[in-house]
């Protein structure tokens, strides 16, 4: 059956592994070799979104870290080295599509950088940790079978030491990259000690026809002390067939009644 | 009249931007901060059907009718704000995240923001060493009529204040940090409950970047017009 044009959000089966425990490259995991669905040693659950530390308290193999004093147990980044917080993330999903549909696998937000692998394909995706990362995938999904999903998250290149006396922000290195900056430690918080490595926000499809819309942006204009008001909207469409794409494009504003009831 | 549909032809590959035409409201509800009123949302839905296919594309979000003005007092120094014309005392809270292992779920955040909201607060500052908050932080604070200051991430880790010396000119990367600043804009942008963008926190990010921070957040040409021509009974968004 041919997907229904939208959303599908990528949140659950999820597995993780320290990446130097892998002995596998992205493309065997995607391909010849993807980690067993019952997940033995080194791969456990993730937590997706989610950081590796939540995935590590999760599985309980460190401590909560805001318990008691529970936080100094865990290995800091500073003394580990990155590659002991850089990680795998593995999942698998079904996606079949009719013709003329189109999907981007969308990622909204990731700590630091990555490489994306799906069935065999690598993508890389670039540093920072508030940029959202949109894959055009049409071309790469298997039609009709289960697709590979392998993700490798590298930590900021920044991220640190603390000193031993704590303070504001530890050495100050996590400001060198664009990511957020408590997690050296700061008056009111311990250091977090992956420094908030991973795919941190929301994993998406987004199965669309030929033509998508792309953040579009409303505004309000007011006039004769809000009597008199208007909404201006613009919106970015783009055409992924090679045809010309002939369009109703449609707007309608509605006042929420409940929750699926509304008048226009 | 809140309902149109316009016609549309995209050359095979290409991207376009397409404005349409404005749409009319006669006194609309407004959107309120807690504590002031309502927190009226409307919901806006845009869909493109392309011929022999259909349905291509649908998007949706809720929008509250609002305008958020903000200046600084030179007697008291302080940052002063009205909503809808009015003037508003604000009570706000200091905000880094949720969950220092951003396990950001929507049933934590609804119940941190209602909380705040129970506790008779007008806005959340999302301080610079924190987040770039997430759509559903702003969709809850859309629902309880809480206001956000939005800080960017700029801080004392990257001012060369700190003990040992910061980096005084920001993070290394200044490009990178204003393509992560544009795409968070475009992120949350049309969430009623956004009422600020800062810079960073207690400071002034480095030149360069705080230079292009004001340039793409001033008004659009379009509405400033309404400013320098309109008539005395022209407001602004």
């Amino acid at each position: 059956m041919a997907e229904v044009i939208g959303k599908r959000i990528l949140n659950k089966g999820w597995l993780a592994a320290r990446s130097s425990e892998v002995e596998f490259t992205g493309i065997q995991l995607t391909t010849t070799n993807p980690p067993p669905s019952a997940p033995t040693s080194p791969w456990m659950e993730a937590v997706v979104p989610g950081t590796v530390l939540a995935t590590l308290v999760s599985n309980k193999l460190v401590p909560d870290p805001f318990y008691g004093l529970k936080n100094e147990a865990i290995l800091d980044i500073a003394d580990s080295g990155r590659e002991y917080y850089t990680f795998w993330f593995f999942t698998t999903f079904e996606c079949k599509l009719s013709n003329n549909q189109h999907v981007d696998l969308n990622f909204r937000a990731i700590n630091y950088s990555a490489e994306v692998y799906l069935n065999g394909h690598k993508e890389v995706l670039p540093k920072g940790m508030f940029r959202r990362h949109s894959i055009d995938v049409t071309s790469i999904l298997h039609p009709d079978g289960k697709n590979l999903l392998a993700v490798l998250v590298y930590p900021p290149d920044h991220p640190g030491s603390i000193p031993p006396e704590g303070g504001q922000g530890g050495d100050h290195e996590i400001g060198k990259d664009v990511a957020t900056q408590y997690v050296e430690g700061w008056d009111w918080m311990a250091p977090i000690r992956d420094r908030n490595t991973g795919i941190w926000d929301e994993v998406a499809l987004s199965v669309t026809g030929p033509v998508k819309i792309v953040d579009p942006h409303l505004v309000s204009s007011f006039f004769d002390n809000y009597k008199r008001v208007y909404l201006h909207t613009t919106v970015k469409l783009v055409n992924k067939s090679n045809l010309v794409a002939e369009c109703s494009l449609n707007i309608q504003v509605g006042t929420e009644l409940d929750e699926n009831l509304r008048s226009v | 009249e809140h309902l149109q549909t316009q016609h549309v032809s995209i050359p095979a590959g290409a991207h376009v931007q397409y404005t349409f035409p404005k749409i009319f409201f006669y006194k609309p509800n407004l959107w309120w901060p807690n504590g002031m009123g309502k927190q009226s949302l409307y919901n806006v839905e845009i869909t493109v059907d392309v011929n022999d296919f259909g349905e291509s594309d649908s998007w949706n979000h809720h929008f509250g009718f609002r305008k958020v003005e903000s200046h600084i007092d030179s007697a008291t120094g302080g940052r002063l704000f009205k909503v809808n014309g009015r003037p508003i005392f604000i009570r706000g809270g200091n905000w880094i995240l949720s969950d220092g292992l951003l396990r950001l779920s929507r049933k934590r955040y609804k119940a941190d923001i209602k909380f705040h909201a129970d506790m008779n607060f007008n806005m959340m500052r999302c301080w610079g060493g924190g987040l770039a908050e997430r759509p559903e932080f702003y969709h809850f604070c859309d629902i309880y009529g809480l206001l956000v200051w939005q800080e960017f991430w700029i801080t004392g880790d990257v001012d060369g204040r700190g003990d040992p010396v910061s980096n005084p000119d920001g993070p290394l990367d200044h490009d990178l940090f204003m393509f992560c600043a544009r795409d968070t804009v475009k992120l949350l942008r049309n969430h009623p409950s956004l009422a600020l963008w800062v810079g960073g926190n207690e400071q002034v990010p480095p030149k360069d970047i705080n230079s292009a921070l004001k340039t793409d957040l001033q008004l659009h040409p379009y509405f400033e017009s309404f400013i320098h021509h309109g008539s005395s009974e022209e407001e602004l968004s």
